[in-house]
């Protein structure tokens, strides 16, 4: 439960979380993606904390449903995965997700 | 030495192979490119090997200067990655790639 609220505060508090693994590209691409505008995004590379690394997977597919990565929040908001996000940037709505997101 | 002859005869003797890990998406990508225009590539899942598949990915590099997945052959000569293969593709020419080698 301890490990759950740590991610369950790191969202709150982050206006855009990454849940990345540093040698796959499409977690490079999400933070790539986000640089171009940018934004800072808080990434926490789940393939550098050791046992941590799989047990916060777990509690992000227990969150989320979601058990791969990139696994990306605004806001507090669970968005998707890096098809997702770049769904979200062609349709012109991540910036402004970001924006409401970084004001708060 | 007998590995790297099985690598060498595999890309010799297949017109298209690709080295993937299951769970990979830029793997992923590449061969849903090759069946899109009807291909059916030799597929070679390092992550359903065992010890060989590290091993596999160690004769790759040596003999590719690739680590990386997906590792792509065409015609027994190397491609490269995933961007490599959607670049020739969008400017046309892996068409005509795989076809010369599925005719030899
Ligand atoms: N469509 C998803 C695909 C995510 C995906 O399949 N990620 C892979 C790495 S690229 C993963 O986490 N694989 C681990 C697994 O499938 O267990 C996205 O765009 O993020
Ligand atoms: N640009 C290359 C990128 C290849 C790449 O970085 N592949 C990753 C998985 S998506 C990999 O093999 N990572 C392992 C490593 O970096 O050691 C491509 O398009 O194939
Ligand atoms: S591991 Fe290859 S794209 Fe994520």
């Amino acid at each position: 439960a301890r490990l759950e609220e740590t991610v369950k505060k790191t969202v709150a508090e982050n206006p855009v979380v990454v849940y990345s693994k540093t040698w796959c590209s499409y977690s490079s691409e999400v933070k790539a993606l986000f640089k171009k505008f940018g934004v800072e995004p808080l990434v926490i590379e789940l393939d550098e904390l050791g046992a941590q690394g799989p047990q916060l997977q777990k509690i992000l597919e227990r969150l989320t449903g979601q058990h791969t990565v990139p696994n990306v929040f605004i806001g507090g908001k669970h968005i998707g995965g890096c098809t997702d996000t770049v769904k979200l940037h062609r349709k012109g709505e991540l910036e402004s997700l970001v924006e409401t997101a970084t004001k708060k």
